[in-house]
């Protein structure tokens, strides 16, 4: 554990806890696309399992619990609780143009490299944590289309993007960290990681230029 | 099959 690894965590901790919050305070989950946090609560569900078959910490174990919650949380609030206050017509991605090609990719594309079995527990798990690598990699699309269809973005809901973007981008850090001094590293989710934050790039920017000098997330006309 | 890949990561 180095302090971006950390820092990496925390700031994806921030992230989920500003939009439960935000979603709580407002008694609203306009500006919030929902299937984002379907994906997202996917790529918990699909990448924890270990939870079950592989013990690394009380750190590792809770913050994947916290994570779940949370990420089940939100959809309650979203899909039950404040269901009226959901902008679904703007919350149009076609989610499988996502999920298909990122599933075939986590079948071909994996660490066992080995034909599929049934019953191989740890060939499921190991498959189901790349494909929630690669989903994870591009589950904010949706919520970015989202924000370019309306052509804004609440200033809260621009700090949940940003601590959420930033998680990444200290992870790539990290792996560079762990490159050097531990010679760990672990292309899939590197390659994912970058594709994860480069998708940020242009919110990274609009923020810095606009949300950080106190003006509302407005995308130009 | 064993995996010698392990999370820690999260």
């Amino acid at each position: 554990m180095n302090i971006f690894r950390l820092t990496g965590d925390l700031s994806h901790l921030l992230a989920i806890i500003i939009l439960v919050l935000k979603i709580w305070k407002t008694r609203s989950c306009a500006g919030i696309s929902g299937k984002s946090q379907i994906l997202f609560a996917l790529v918990y569900f699909t990448r924890y399992l270990d939870l079950f078959t592989n013990y690394i910490s009380l750190y590792n174990s809770f913050m994947k619990i916290v994570f779940i919650g949370a990420s089940l949380a939100t959809l309650y609030l979203m899909y039950m609780k404040f269901k009226a206050t959901y902008d679904r017509n703007h919350d149009t991605f076609r989610i499988e143009f996502l999920l298909i090609p990122v599933t075939l990719l986590g079948l071909l594309v994996n660490h066992e490299f080995t034909p599929l079995e049934i019953g191989d527990t740890v060939l499921v798990v190991q498959v189901l944590w790349t494909f929630s690598i690669y989903l994870e990699s591009v589950a904010i699309l949706p919520q970015l289309f989202l924000v370019s269809k309306t052509g804004e973005a609440e200033t809260i809901t621009s700090h949940y993007l940003m601590a959420l973007g930033s998680y990444r981008a200290l992870y790539l850090i990290n792996w560079i960290w762990r490159y050097y001094f531990e010679g760990f590293y672990d292309l899939i989710a590197i390659v994912a990681g970058i594709v994860q934050t480069v998708l940020y790039c242009d919110f990274f920017y609009l923020y810095i230029t606009r949300v950080i000098r106190g003006r509302a997330l407005r995308l130009p006309a | 099959t064993k995996s010698d890949v392990d999370h820690d990561e999260l």
